[in-house]
């Protein structure tokens, strides 16, 4: 099983 | 007051055919510098960046900023009242709770109003710094289109890698395995069937394919898509929408656990 990142963890939120 | 004119409305019909399965409310902002949409789909896993720039319509005029709340599948079905050769002009006056779209046919004897109703979504707005990608491939959309809905009867997962030796889409799933392998191919007739594999470090990714497919509903706004992948980063899957602008998805990679 693979573990799915949440695009927020990559990306500052503004 | 808003009041954008695109000639070419066909585009405005593929832009939303390709997002509204990913994103169900977005903001569409619009600015001097052009239409612009960046939104997430429901499991924050995908993101979706648009941008038509203000110089790719006939007659641009945005007073001041406004950003327009709407439901992608309710202006779905209205974009797709507009035929395919349609003139498409998007109207709102500043503060309205509506959103007009008109539809000028070539020979201008039909002309079509579609009233929508606009929505308060609040939105988080991600800030996307430029990257240095590791590698990055271009490849024909269709190819790519074909890859992922061929992957996808294997398994869920797709993984990209970039070596010296080309690109490889490979999966997994129950019935077996499958790997498809593109090499760089320069030597065609027609620019837009090249592949073209810039890889400055060797690179390998896993995503899920369903998000993948979902990208592709963009192929018909373009003849080739690039897929630009760096270790550890979202992989963006881009679009140009003709010379206007684009339609970027980045998607954050999966890992064993």
């Amino acid at each position: 099983p693979d573990k799915q990142f949440d695009i927020t963890l990559f990306y500052k939120d503004l | 007051m808003l009041e954008l004119r695109l000639v070419q409305g066909s585009l405005l019909k593929k832009v939303l055919e390709s997002i509204k399965d990913l994103v169900n409310d977005a903001n569409f902002d619009c600015s001097s510098t052009g239409f612009s949409l960046q939104a997430m789909d429901s499991s924050h896993v995908a993101l979706v960046s648009l941008l038509l720039r203000s110089e790719g319509f006939e007659h641009y005029r945005c007073d001041r900023n406004l950003s327009m709340g709407m439901n992608l599948g309710n202006m779905s079905k209205m974009l797709k009242c507009a035929g395919n050769d349609d003139i498409i002009t998007i109207k709102a006056d500043d503060g309205g709770d509506t959103v007009t779209f008109m539809f000028e046919s070539p020979t201008q004897d039909k002309i079509a109003d579609f009233e929508m109703k606009l929505m308060d979504i609040d939105s988080e707005h991600l800030g996307i710094p430029d990257a240095e990608y590791h590698s990055i491939v271009r490849m024909p959309s269709s190819e790519f289109q074909r890859i992922c809905k061929d992957l996808s009867t294997i398994g869920d997962t797709v993984v990209i890698s970039v070596t010296k030796e080309g690109v490889k889409f490979s999966t997994a799933g129950d019935i077996g395995t499958a790997n498809i392998v593109l090499r760089q191919n320069t030597t065609v007739d027609k620019p837009e069937d090249a592949i073209v594999i810039e890889m400055n470090e060797p690179v390998s990714l896993s995503f899920a394919l369903r998000y993948m497919n979902s990208f592709t509903k963009a192929t018909p706004l373009s003849d080739t898509v690039t897929i630009s992948l760096s270790s550890e980063l979202p992989v963006v899957v881009e679009y140009k929408v003709a010379e206007m602008g684009y339609i970027r998805y980045y998607l954050a990679p999966k890992i064993e656990e």
